[in-house]
């Protein structure tokens, strides 16, 4: 038995909207602690990792130690955007056997004594669980800026070319592309803005270093304004993947991390 | 061009 309250539906479906820009379907792992969604792109560029824990939820309830549900990302978002945003989301699903099996969504809305309901039923597949493990890292280099502003460079350079090359350096970022017709070349400095602290960028870089990420990837990424208008990089070298997370309350939120691309 | 990595073989190889 699983059950599960949201009174933001709309932060659910930036979760499940976010994952399905890289993902078509994969396993929705409940267990006493929370909701865990992980799944490699089918280009094997970007690892999306989500974390929901029990607290995270108004209500939580799982029953079972752990409970594996395929979902289709694309049907689910299709029923998220469904429900009002001034609606109760609930989650559920029961182990039987005889019946097909789905999870149920519902939307609840307040009219007084009485309550409005929608609710739909999302037919589960079997996927395989995944094989790959995230590693324990020791991440050495450390960037923090506005969500927004990295979303603003990512899709200019998105006009220009696939592949945006990012340069760490201890006092500076330099964010650049180039093509046959043109170049691009954005740098960010750490700044401090005592006003509003969440225009700050803070950069820790022990080692500074050169990678070239795949534009769409980190464009997408950044389209997690919703989920915090700060984004968190965390970088060893050029070889190891690059680490982006979007943290939320309770020790949840979502996290992705990218391979470079490699020059020969 | 830069080849892509391939992140599943960087997990694999961890």
């Amino acid at each position: 038995m699983l059950e599960c309250k949201l009174q933001e539906p709309k932060v659910f479906r930036s979760v499940v909207e976010a994952m399905s820009e890289h993902i078509k379907e994969c396993n929705f792992e409940f267990t006493r602690e929370g909701l865990k969604m992980q799944a490699l792109d089918s280009s094997h560029i970007a690892f999306t990792f989500v974390t929901l824990s029990a607290t995270w939820w108004n209500e939580y309830r799982c029953d079972d130690e752990a409970l594996l549900l395929g979902v289709n990302l694309e049907t689910l978002l299709k029923i998220l955007k469904c429900g009002p945003d001034n609606s109760l989301l609930a989650l559920s699903y029961e182990n039987d056997d005889d019946e097909v099996s789905e999870l149920k969504v519902k939307f609840e809305v307040d009219r007084g004594e009485k309550k409005d309901v929608a609710e739909f039923a999302l037919k589960l597949t079997h996927i395989d669980p995944m094989e790959e493990e995230v590693p324990e890292l020791t991440w050495t280099n450390e960037l923090e800026m506005p969500t927004q502003e990295l979303f603003r460079i990512a899709r200019d350079i998105s006009l220009f070319s696939e592949i945006m090359v990012l340069e760490f350096d201890k006092d500076k970022l330099r964010i650049s592309c180039s093509s046959k017709e043109s170049t691009a070349d954005y740098l960010v400095h750490p700044f401090e803005d005592s006003t509003n602290a969440s225009n700050s960028v803070r950069m820790n870089i022990e080692a500074p270093f050169k990678v070239s990420l795949t534009t769409h990837y980190v464009l997408s990424f950044a389209k997690n304004k919703n989920i915090n208008e700060r984004v968190v990089i965390k970088m060893i070298d050029a070889e190891t993947p690059l680490m982006f997370s979007f943290s939320m309350k309770e020790g949840s939120g979502i996290c992705y991390y990218i391979a470079g691309r490699l020059t020969d | 061009t830069p080849i892509q990595n391939d992140l599943a073989e960087f997990y694999c190889m961890v």
